[in-house]
């Protein structure tokens, strides 16, 4: 562990809580892509098998709060708070990135199992999945600050992860070049958002896309 | 360095 891994993971689970605390309390998911969403319980289910047959305390309670807090948040989005959502707004083709992802993870994983298959399927999935949210907020030209504080954290989740692998890289003798390249094209892809995030929201100003 | 798979990481 060091302090930009353990920073990322912060970040994640500050994300997880802007995005449930958004939505019981104003008590609508409107805003949110329902197909990111889905996408996340997919990537945490593929890649945290290992819960099986791997036990450590900080890593096993981190993936099942991951695994628990997004499937609930599958649940109020497809239970309680249902009406609030717009699927004519969220229309990204989710099919060519599972496809992707899969196509990836059949040519270059470590191993050819299907446990290690699917943990580099989540890999890439996860590179991308955040896409159907970006483009929603892109085909809307604004979103509300507390859904701009979670993309953000998401984010900067990944983005901390990078120097958690340069790191990792100088001081070890392994190396996992699958993680770093996907967790770069992801800081990649938030790249535009976090330059909006900092200029727009930052300063107090709503975001809106120019 | 050996290229592997960091199975300690989320």
């Amino acid at each position: 562990m060091n302090i930009f891994r353990l920073a990322g993971d912060l970040f994640h689970l500050i994300s997880i809580f802007i995005l449930i605390h958004k939505m019981t309390t104003s008590k609508s998911c409107s805003g949110i892509s329902f197909k990111s969403q889905a996408l996340y319980l997919l990537v945490y289910v593929t890649r945290y098998l290992d819960l099986f047959w791997t036990f450590a305390l900080y890593n096993s309670t981190m993936k099942i709060i991951f695994i628990g807090s997004s499937a609930y948040v599958l649940h109020l989005m497809t239970g309680p708070f249902k009406p609030t959502h717009d699927p004519n707004i969220d229309t990204f083709k989710v099919r060519y990135l599972i496809g992707g992802a899969a196509i990836l993870a059949l040519l270059f994983p470590y191993k050819w199992t299907p446990a290690e298959v699917l943990w580099t399927f989540s890999i890439w999935l996860e590179s991308v999945a955040i896409l159907p949210q970006l483009f929603m907020v892109q085909r809307t030209g604004a979103a509300e600050t507390i859904t701009t504080h979670y993309i953000f954290a998401l984010g900067a989740y990944r983005a901390l992860y990078i120097p958690n692998w340069i790191y990792r890289y100088l001081t070890s003798t392994f190396w996992d070049p699958l993680s770093i390249i996907a967790g770069v094209i992801q800081t990649v892809l938030y790249s535009d958002f976090f330059y909006i995030y900092y200029t727009k929201v930052l300063q107090g100003r709503k975001f809106e896309l120019p | 360095k050996e290229a592997v798979k960091l199975h300690d990481e989320l």
